[in-house]
């Protein structure tokens, strides 16, 4: 099985 | 004053097709230079970000830069009012808490326009960094999604492999296991057909089909489609819309455990 990474690890908050 | 006009209501109704089924509302900010948005979909899995260049518009005014938060169930609600040729009109006041779509027919014998209320979105901007990427594909928007639907029956997650050979799509499931392989075609005559592949080097990422079906509901904007991957980083799938802008979707990867 697979895990789904979320988003918030690769994008920066500006 | 914000004012957008566009000849043809088909391309905003195709652009919110390409949105509504990740996002149910979200930030446009309009500014001299167009319209953006940008936002994730409620479990932090996928990103939408989307550019519709002034230039593009055939009436753009805008004043003062001003962010509408739309609801875009409401939206796609009165966008379904307007008939794919009529003229469209979208026009807010500077610091207004509507905005109203005007639809033109063709002839001008009908005029109607939609009062729609804005929402405060408290959403964050994230900073995409720039990827030099191991692997850009082109191909078809339509061979996408074909690829896509059919291999979702067969499981969730499709694997992407990434060759200077092809590319190829491998999902499997309880019922079995499925493999699409696109090899790189030299097909000049048709360059819209073509699949081309630019590879610095190979690779193999998971993704879950249940988005990749929802980016290619942008299919209808672009005869053409654009996947670049590396490795451990977010998948792009960009679809351009033709003198307006594009539409580019980012995808978390799925990791073995």
């Amino acid at each position: 099985t697979a895990t789904q990474v979320r988003l918030d690890g690769f994008f920066t908050v500006v | 004053m914000f004012e957008a006009r566009l000849t043809s209501a088909a391309t905003l109704k195709k652009v919110l097709e390409a949105v509504k089924e990740l996002l149910n509302e979200a930030s446009f900010d309009c500014s001299d230079s167009g319209i953006q948005l940008q936002a994730m979909d409620n479990s932090h899995v996928s990103l939408v970000s989307l550019t519709l260049r002034s230039d593009g518009f055939d009436k753009y005014r805008c004043d003062r830069s001003l962010t509408m938060g739309m609801n875009l169930a409401s939206m796609s609600k009165i966008l379904k009012c307007a008939n794919n040729d009529d003229t469209v009109t979208i026009k807010a006041q500077d610091d207004a808490d509507t905005v109203t779509f005007v639809f033109e027919s063709k002839k001008q014998e009908k005029i109607s326009d939609y009062e729609m209320k804005l929402m405060n979105l408290d959403q964050e901007h994230l900073g995409i960094p720039e990827t030099d990427f191991s692997c850009v594909i082109r191909m078809p928007s339509v061979e996408f999604a074909r690829i896509v639907r059919d291999l979702a029956q067969f499981g969730e997650t499709v694997l992407i492999c990434c060759t200077k050979e092809g590319v190829k799509f491998s999902v499997s499931g309880d019922v079995g296991s499925a493999n699409v392989k696109l090899a790189q075609t030299n097909n000049f005559d048709k360059e819209e057909e073509s699949v081309s592949i630019e590879m610095q080097e190979p690779v193999s990422l998971s993704f879950a089909c249940q988005y990749l079906i929802s980016f290619t509901k942008a299919t209808p904007l672009s005869p053409r489609v654009q996947l670049s991957m590396s490795s451990n980083v977010p998948l792009v799938v960009e679809y351009e819309i033709a003198e307006l802008g594009y539409i580019r979707y980012y995808l978390a990867p799925k990791i073995e455990d």
